[in-house]
């Protein structure tokens, strides 16, 4: 049995708009210790990794290991009908066909309660594991999700490169070039403005603006993200829940 | 141009 109470439903509303465009359909693991996702996109070169944690729930138990296999378009519609402000509880059974779905009301005397059909789903998982990190920048969620949409409409290729006292955004496309360099600051009234910037290795890496796109639908979700850079690696941008993280790990893209 | 390299360059499958 697997029941899960958030304390709001826009945080799950979030996640799921944060993925759904990117994943169709994806396994939920659930364990005594919370959630778990991970799904690819169609074309293999973005992958989600969605851990939310125990304590990310006003009440969580699950007594035994189950997969849920649910498909994101389904589930977001769903959960779209419920209030933001609603509590939001999830439940599951260990052998279930089907995930229940449970919004109450905080104010008005009102449950509204779904079924959301299960799907078989056979996903063929890949090893992340840790990753060396040559250049980690943390900067406002909304800020990175600007800077993508701007330098989309040159290119659909970013690039980014880090060097110790800055990170350069740069769109070189049909119409003309794009840059945007962003400096370390520290905001002590406004932390959540601040700038970090750590490097152990210069790096210069592109990503598919397509792909940024899509990764930038989980602003909502942190006001901060975290983009970890390494040299002919994938991009990991994390962006942290109130106990867990949604990270996506973005494969480069190379010279030919 | 460059060319858009995949996931499974990078990660083997578990």
């Amino acid at each position: 049995m697997l029941e899960g109470k958030f304390e709001e439903a826009s945080l799950l509303k979030k996640i799921v708009e944060a993925m759904k465009d990117c994943v169709s359909s994806c396994n939920f693991n659930c364990t005594e210790n919370g959630i778990s996702v991970q799904a690819v996109d169609n074309s293999r070169v973005l992958l989600i990794s969605l851990l939310i944690e125990k304590d990310t729930f006003e009440e969580y138990r699950c007594d035994r290991n189950i997969t849920l296999g649910v498909g994101l378009g389904s589930l977001s519609k769903i959960i779209g009908n419920g209030a933001n402000s609603d509590y939001l509880t999830i439940s599951a059974d260990d052998d279930a066909d089907k995930l229940n779905i449970i919004f109450e009301d905080k104010v008005k005397d009102k449950i509204s309660e779904y079924n959301l059909k299960l799907l078989d789903i056979d996903a063929d998982l890949l090893d992340v594991g840790p990753m060396d990190t040559d250049a980690t920048i943390t900067l406002p969620s909304a800020d990175f999700a600007k800077i993508c949409k701007d330098m989309k409409v040159l290119s659909e290729s970013l690039q980014i490169i880090v060097t110790k006292d800055s990170a350069l955004f740069q769109s070189v496309g049909d119409i003309g070039t794009g840059n945007i360099v962003i400096r370390p600051k520290t905001d002590i009234d406004h932390p959540e403005e601040s700038v970090t910037i750590s490097l152990d290795k210069p790096i210069d890496l592109s990503f598919g603006s397509k792909y940024l796109s899509d990764i930038i639908k989980a602003t909502s979700l942190s006001q901060k993200v975290t983009i970890k850079l390494t040299d002919q690696s994938p991009g990991v941008f994390e962006y942290k829940l109130p106990s867990g993280y949604l990270r996506f790990y973005l494969a480069p893209k190379f010279d030919e | 141009s460059k060319k858009q390299s995949s996931l499974a360059q990078f990660f083997g499958k578990t």
